[in-house]
């Protein structure tokens, strides 16, 4: 829909090479994000950026829906805090779902995604606050006992310092012992990403 | 028995953080 306006915007794909260079992409992963991130920027705002409504649109195929974690997931890809993606945040901040991204990355990243109000600590109320969020938003209703005791579990098994927080070094101790928890960190498909989006090839930049 | 369960593995399982939607056609 917007091929060709971003083919000569200045936002547009300039220098594979350096973006594959600065993340776990090859060059031809970055074409073929690009390709990808074409196709969510024109969504709702077709401006070549992703806004939340493009990134909604193309997380849950409907923009009506209200998700805390997507809205955190949006604000921590946004570095520049201007309210919308270009390619390069989006390259980037995918980068670190690079299954060959370093585990270190990936247990920054959740760490700062589930510090809610970034304090540099995760506190028992903002696990609460993302469990029931969890909960509504996936349609199951568990009784406040239920998820104070889940809470509490969690707070004896992360909280070593008994201080009623979890901190960094805590959080990555946590997922250490349970990597399952950063499962959500890895996505497959961005090693199949060229084979998803083939036609990154009539696009290309660089021979192969 | 969701009452064994960690509360971050649970909140993993949120749909807003399965990005891997935004791959799908």
């Amino acid at each position: 829909c917007c091929e060709i306006e971003l083919q000569n915007n200045p936002r547009g794909l300039r220098e594979p090479q350096i973006l594959a260079r600065e993340t776990n992409f090859s060059v031809s992963e970055i074409e073929a994000l690009y390709e990808l991130f074409k196709k969510i920027s024109c969504a709702v705002i077709d401006d070549g950026l992703i806004n939340k409504e493009d990134f909604q649109l193309a997380l849950f195929k409907t923009n009506k829906r209200k998700s805390l974690f997507a809205d955190r997931v949006f604000d921590l890809f946004d570095i520049n805090h201007n309210g919308a993606l270009g390619f390069e945040e989006f390259a980037r901040a995918l980068s670190v779902f690079h299954p060959s991204a370093p585990v270190e990355d990936k247990i920054e990243f959740s760490f700062k995604l589930y510090d809610l109000k970034q304090q540099g600590y995760i506190e028992r109320q903002e696990v609460k606050q993302m469990v029931v969020a969890t909960l509504a938003e996936s349609g199951m209703d568990l009784a406040d006992e239920i998820v104070e005791s889940i809470i509490d579990k969690t707070f004896e098994d992360a909280d070593t310092k008994h201080d009623g927080r979890i901190d960094k070094e805590e959080w990555r101790n946590l997922v250490l012992r349970h990597p399952s928890l950063l499962k959500n960190m890895t996505l497959q498909y961005l090693m199949d990403i060229t084979t998803a989006f083939p036609s990154f090839v009539f696009h290309s930049q660089v021979d192969d | 028995r969701p009452s064994l369960m960690n509360a971050f593995e649970l909140i993993s399982t949120s749909q807003g953080l399965n990005l891997s939607t935004l791959f799908e056609k």
